[in-house]
């Protein structure tokens, strides 16, 4: 949890499909 | 697995794919720059790669398969490493010139205007220069990227669930099929055996090269934060945290 916790955005990205297009 | 059945060949393709789109700081750059201007340019730049970053890794054959803690270390352990060779390979056909992307090129001597960024301007256009005479390809240049997000993060402790276990191991079957793509990459060249062995090592050896830099790097950056003179947020801010936390 720790671990999520302090990559919030980079555990985001590496679990969801969404367009990093979109996300940028 | 399905990466370690895969060819040398299929797996430059897929990586060749992979490849990020060009990016555009889309900036109104205000000449000459300031420390704050170029810093924050630098690091806008920075967060914007950043997350076309993971969706290149992604897209890694292999790379999603390992365990998540494994994905999350080996992206913040190399994140610099990859976007300072990322400018190399932009920079190559341009000699004494950074192209961070293609609005924003800067010579060594815009360095000048931000503190102690000259020594690692000097040595990022050092490096270029090396792959400029080894006239690097592009197959070369992304088993290069590829093997350093998977050789970033040699963790020292041993695993310790089977979850972890599997992980290790598919990393270094991961290794082993860049480093296949590499050594194919090579052969490609038409270049005698003992010059295909010469030019494997000479590309290896910049690797540590761009280890070293980034490590400059990340310092600058951190004393830039740390002394107001840019401000980070968002992906970039997480990944610096990160690094230097790890490193305290």
């Amino acid at each position: 949890t720790s671990l999520k916790e302090k990559h919030k955005i980079l555990h985001q990205l590496l679990q969801n499909s969404t367009s990093p297009v979109d996300l940028a | 697995n399905h990466q370690s059945t895969m060819s040398p060949e299929e797996f430059i393709s897929r990586i060749m794919e992979a490849e990020p789109p060009e990016i555009y700081l889309m900036e109104d750059l205000k000449k000459p720059f300031t420390e704050a201007s170029m810093m924050m340019s630098l690091t806008n730049l920075a967060d914007k790669e950043l997350v076309l970053m993971i969706s290149w890794a992604k897209k890694i054959p292999g790379f999603v398969e390992l365990s998540l803690a494994d994905q999350i270390h080996l992206l913040k352990c190399c994140w610099l490493e990859i976007l300072m060779l990322g400018l190399m390979w932009r920079s190559v056909d341009h000699p004494g010139k950074l192209i961070f992307s293609p609005d924003f090129k800067l010579s060594r001597e815009e360095g000048q205007c931000v503190e102690g960024i000259m020594e690692i301007f000097d040595m990022l256009l050092a490096a270029t220069s090396r792959f400029r005479e080894l006239k690097l390809q592009r197959e070369e240049y992304v088993c290069l990227k590829a093997m350093i997000l998977l050789n970033s993060n040699l963790s020292t402790s041993s695993p310790q669930t089977t979850e972890e276990l599997e992980s290790r191991n598919k990393l270094l079957r991961l290794l082993d099929s860049v480093i296949d793509a590499l050594v194919w990459a090579i052969s490609k060249l038409g270049l005698s055996t003992q010059q295909q062995t010469l030019r494997l090592g000479h590309l290896a050896m910049l690797l540590s090269h761009i280890r070293h830099v980034s490590n400059k790097g990340m310092d600058h950056l951190s004393n830039m934060k740390r002394k107001n003179v840019v401000l980070v947020y968002n992906l970039l801010l997480e990944m610096l945290d990160a690094n230097t936390s790890s490193s305290s």
